[in-house]
C-alpha cells in the first residue's frame, strides 16, 4: 500500500513538473 | 517526458527555461519518501529476490533525482544553456529513425532525471508486484502438496485434519486470487482466473465428499474401493490442474499475449 501511494506520489509530482514546465514556456513563445 | 522533449525541442529557438525549482523539490520529496519506503519494504521482506532486485531500482530513482536536481539549479543559473539539435531520436525505436544525434547540457539532465525517475519507479513497482505474486503461488503450492496426500488418507480421523489443514489454505487462496484478478487489466487473465477459482470452490466439497465416500467403502468391508478410489485421484486431479493453471496465469505479463499490442 505505501509503496503503491509513493508511486502515485512520484506520478503526480513528475506530471505537475512538466505541467509546470509546459505552462511557463507556454506564456514565453 | 515526451512533453519535457518537446519542451526542450522548442527550446531550440532560444527561449529560457523556466524555473523549475519548486516542482522538482516536489518530485524530489516524492522520491525521497518512495526511497524510505522502498528500504522499509527490502528490509521487512522475506523474499530473497526481492531483496535482491529492488535495490537496484531505489538507486536508479535517486540518482535520476539528483541529476533532476542538479539540472535544475543548472537552469536557474542559466535558462539558457546548451539548447536541444535533435531530440525526435529520443522516443522514436532506433529502427525507425534515420538520424541519432546527441542532445547536450542541462536540458538533457532534466529530460533524463525526469525519465530516470519515472522508468526506476515503474521497475520497482514491478519487483514489488512479481513478489506479491510470488507469495501467492507459495499459497498455492500449499494447497497442492495436500492434494498430493488425498490419495493416502484412509480414516475419518485423517480427513477431519486433511480438512482443518486444506480449508484455511483454500480460503487464503480464494481470496488472494480473487482480489489479484481484480487488479488485472487483461481481461483474458481475469477471466480465466475466476473461471479456476470457480472451480476448485466446486470441486473442492465434491472431493471431500469422495475422501469420505471411500473410507466408508473400506470401513465395510471394501467393496467398490477401486471406483471410489479412481472417483477420488480424480477430483484431486481436476482440482490440481485448476491450481497449477492459477499459478501460470499469474506468472503471466500483459506482454506474454499478442493482443496487448
Amino acid at each position: 500500500e505505501m509503496i503503491l501511494e509513493a508511486a502515485k506520489s512520484i506520478a503526480a509530482a513528475t506530471s505537475a513538473l512538466v505541467k509546470a514546465a509546459s505552462s511557463a514556456q507556454r506564456e514565453l513563445i | 517526458v515526451d512533453r519535457l522533449v518537446i519542451l526542450h525541442e522548442e527550446a531550440e529557438d532560444g527561449n529560457a527555461m523556466p524555473d523549475l525549482s519548486r516542482p522538482v523539490q516536489a518530485v524530489s520529496n516524492a522520491v525521497a519518501n518512495l526511497i524510505k519506503v522502498g528500504r522499509d519494504t527490502i528490509n521487512s521482506s522475506d523474499d530473497p529476490i526481492l531483496r535482491q532486485d529492488m535495490p537496484g531500482s531505489l538507486h536508479r530513482v535517486e540518482g535520476a533525482s539528483r541529476l533532476l536536481e542538479d539540472a535544475c539549479a543548472m537552469l536557474k543559473a542559466d535558462p539558457y544553456s546548451q539548447p536541444a539539435r535533435y531530440v525526435r531520436d529520443l522516443f522514436v525505436p532506433h529502427h525507425q529513425t534515420s538520424f541519432s544525434l546527441p542532445i547536450f547540457g542541462n536540458r538533457k539532465k532534466l529530460i533524463d532525471g525526469a525519465r530516470g525517475i519515472l522508468q526506476g519507479t515503474s521497475a520497482l513497482l514491478l519487483c514489488f508486484d512479481e513478489s506479491e505474486v510470488r507469495k501467492i503461488i507459495r499459497e498455492c503450492k500449499k494447497v497442492l502438496d495436500y492434494l498430493a496426500v488425498a490419495e493416502v488418507i484412509e480414516t475419518m480421523e485423517d480427513l477431519v485434519q486433511f480438512v482443518k489443514d486444506l480449508s484455511p489454505c483454500l480460503t487464503k487462496v480464494s481470496r488472494e486470487v480473487d482480489s489479484r484478478q481484480k487488479e488485472l487489466t487483461h481481461q483474458v487473465h481475469r477471466d480465466i482466473l475466476i473461471r479456476c477459482l470457480d472451480q476448485v470452490k466446486t470441486l473442492a466439497p465434491i472431493l471431500i465428499c469422495s475422501m469420505k465416500i471411500f473410507i466408508q467403502i473400506i470401513a465395510q468391508g471394501g467393496k467398490g474401493a477401486e471406483e471410489a478410489a479412481e472417483n477420488r485421484n480424480y477430483l484431486a486431479g481436476r482440482m490440481t490442474d485448476e491450481i497449477t493453471e492459477i499459478i501460470r496465469v499469474l506468472q503471466l505479463t500483459t506482454y506474454d499475449e499478442d493482443e496487448w499490442e
